[in-house]
């Protein structure tokens, strides 16, 4: 993995084949566990970093919605961080000593080949749906919270169609399934673009988290840290008051399973650019988001539940 | 690949609810094709929406007409994925 441009955009089978890389290379360390199949038939990939044995475990996802280039890159930045990191970097390590990560790079396989092939502006599964001539699912609005409100579309043809029933896509069943199983998930972290700012449950009621005050002071500590490098502002709060009502989102589902430290990032930028974020901005996007990623880590770290 | 030539991404900037939905009613037009990439949601925040060469004038006429003020955040989307293509053509050179 040494050789590989990391200020730059992947295509699925180059990031894939990096993967196998990656194994080889910090085979202690990393593992890969095939979580399932997209719609099309590609292999969904999750990347363990752990030291052994059964512990908690924190689930990072990126690229669910496959326009969200930064994402898949910050993506691939971070688990080449954590991997080089073990041993090397004492916070780090101690958190890896304590906790596994757990990291889905391309978590929407068929969509993101599809920005590659056909429709670089493309954001949803590519799922057929019956009765329409419209494809593909909104997987961030198919998870078994608040699923079907007014925060997502019951139109096949929107961007933010919810899907014919929850959970309805394999690749949000896969992430369902696997952390169902795993059963000691404590945090969700997943990775989106663009408008920076850090969000928390809920998006599909006003009502507020149990958890509500440790997670706004956590999300103000995680806005902090990342800001200390590029000066990169993030607002943050719960995704309806801070962004809109969405309804059928991971991290809601996440929270409503029992996983307490569950945030939505929005990477850069603010507007400039949106999706088509210049690729000279990778490698700062993901050096600040790994240290708002290190907050959290090491406040669940700190916080066993 | 599909292209985006003239594309422009626009940001509008909605004064109160009532111009909230407007700009929802222009998501609902689906014959528009015009995509949010950030969707209406409080007037405080702009909403930002790609709209295809061919529908341009006729959305920023329906922006002005409901008095809904709005800047060119992008000039021409295929601009920008172009020089993206070419940085990743170029990257890929000096990978090998």
């Amino acid at each position: 993995t040494g050789s590989f441009s990391y200020s730059t955009y992947h295509t699925i089978e180059e990031i894939y084949s990096w993967i196998d890389g990656l194994l080889l290379e910090y085979p202690k360390l990393v593992s890969r566990i095939d979580i399932g199949q997209s719609y099309e038939g590609r292999p969904i990939y999750a990347l363990k970093f752990s030291t052994g044995g059964n512990k908690p475990a924190i689930w990072i996802d990126t690229g669910i919605h496959s326009r969200e280039w930064i994402t898949q890159a910050t993506g691939v930045w971070t688990a080449k961080k954590i991997a080089s990191s073990y041993g090397v970097d004492s916070s780090l390590t101690d958190i890896l000593d304590n906790l596994d990560i757990i990291l889905e790079i391309v978590t929407n396989p068929d969509g993101y080949a599809y920005t590659h092939s056909t429709n670089r502006m493309w954001r949803k599964t590519r799922s057929i749906n019956a009765g329409s001539t419209c494809v593909g699912v909104d997987p961030n609005r198919n998870w078994n919270a608040g699923f079907g409100g007014p925060g997502s579309s019951s139109n096949p043809c929107s961007e933010t169609y919810h899907g014919a029933h929850p959970h309805s896509e394999p690749e949000v069943y896969s992430v369902v399934d696997f952390i169902l199983a795993h059963g000691n998930v404590k945090a969700m972290l997943s990775i989106h673009s663009y408008s920076q700012m850090l969000l928390f449950p809920y998006g599909y009621t006003n009502d507020l988290a149990p958890d509500h005050e440790e997670l706004t002071e956590l999300a103000k500590q995680t806005a902090n840290a990342l800001a200390s490098l590029h000066g990169t502002q993030y607002t943050y709060g719960t995704t309806i008051a801070t962004i809109y009502r969405a309804d059928g989102t991971a991290t809601d589902w996440a929270y409503n399973n029992g996983i307490k430290y569950s945030y939505t990032f929005e990477l850069r930028d603010t507007g400039r650019y949106g999706f088509i974020l210049p690729a000279e901005q990778i490698i700062p996007t993901a050096e600040e988001t790994w240290l708002a990623l290190m907050t959290v880590m090491e406040h669940v770290k700190n916080h066993p539940y | 690949q599909k292209t985006f030539v003239g594309d422009q991404v626009l940001r509008a900037h909605a004064k109160d609810n009532a111009q909230l939905d407007v700009l929802r009613e222009l998501e609902a037009m689906k014959h528009l094709q015009v995509d949010f990439w950030r969707g209406p949601s409080r007037p405080n925040l702009p909403v930002d929406i790609r709209v295809p060469n061919a529908v341009l004038q006729q959305v920023k006429v329906f922006l002005e007409s409901n008095s809904i003020d709005y800047s060119i955040m992008i000039e021409d989307v295929q601009e920008l994925l172009d020089q993206e293509h070419q940085d990743i053509q170029s990257a890929t050179l000096r990978e090998r």
